[in-house]
């Protein structure tokens, strides 16, 4: 029974719509992709292409791992080089229509899951504080 | 009977126990900081004071944050700041006594949760993951 009702759950009742979601673009320098993390407070965020289809995610940690030199950080690395260099391709992503089972199965090692359609198109972000609340208001009923 | 199960396990049983927790002391200047987050790869870790009692948290977003000047981001003030000047001092805290589910409402807006005796002395930190697995294995049972 708190099985079926997990199930019922859409991703879609739970995801960050794309709109409210920061991003970056692909071919953005580091330096700007570092000012969207800081300003934003998030630790990493969805990459996206011109056509807004989901082309990585890119993190606070291997921007700064870029430009960690031996001697200083190298800040002039970062109006040098871009997004699409550096961000992680590998994406786990998952589809409005899969549940919360589905999406509990992909947060256990991520913050945070891209939603994306067949085509590829970005469509929002599940992340775990949504489904944590989820989980909280079923244990609780 | 799901929620005694939940409020019978301890957040001993599901915490990283502090030898295993990356952590920075309070008098560390940023630079080593921030290194400290960089190389393990964390968003934030606990701070601890010279005889191990927790005194708050930091992380590279407020770390980014005191550098990002209105030309540049300001490298030197890395060496020149000190841990405590800018960490967050009101943490929340749980006890190792406490159970999943006082773990669980402290997790819905927090990455993790510092674990302290009633001294204060650090013992560990509860994970977002330890908590969504301990959840998983109790919706597959
Ligand atoms: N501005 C803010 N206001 C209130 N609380 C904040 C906040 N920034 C962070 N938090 C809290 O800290 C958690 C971890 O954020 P983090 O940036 O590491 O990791 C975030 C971030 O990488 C991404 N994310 C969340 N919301 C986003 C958005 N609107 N746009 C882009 N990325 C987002 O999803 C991850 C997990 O987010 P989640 O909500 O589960 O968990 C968030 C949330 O509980
Ligand atoms: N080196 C690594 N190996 C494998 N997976 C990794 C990893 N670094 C990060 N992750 C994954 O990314 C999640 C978010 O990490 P974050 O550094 O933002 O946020 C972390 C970090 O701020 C802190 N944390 C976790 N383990 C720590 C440790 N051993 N020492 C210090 N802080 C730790 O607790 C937060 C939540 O951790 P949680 O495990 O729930 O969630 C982690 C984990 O699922």
């Amino acid at each position: 029974t708190q099985d079926r009702q997990l199930v019922d759950i859409a991703v879609a009742e739970l995801m960050i719509s794309s709109e409210k979601v920061a991003h970056v673009q692909l071919n953005n320098p580091l330096e700007h992709a570092l000012l969207v993390l800081v300003k934003s407070g998030y630790s990493a965020v969805p990459v996206l292409d011109a056509s807004y289809k989901l082309a990585g995610i890119i993190s606070k940690t291997v921007i700064l791992n870029q430009i960690l030199g031996l001697e200083r950080f190298e800040i002039e690395k970062l109006s040098e080089m871009r997004v699409q260099e550096i961000m992680h391709h590998d994406v786990i992503t998952i589809t409005k229509e899969n549940n919360l089972l589905d999406g509990l199965n992909a947060i256990i090692d991520n913050n945070f899951i891209c939603v994306v359609d067949e085509e590829g198109y970005f469509d929002g972000i599940l992340t775990r504080r949504a489904i944590l609340k989820q989980l909280k208001k079923e244990i609780y009923s």
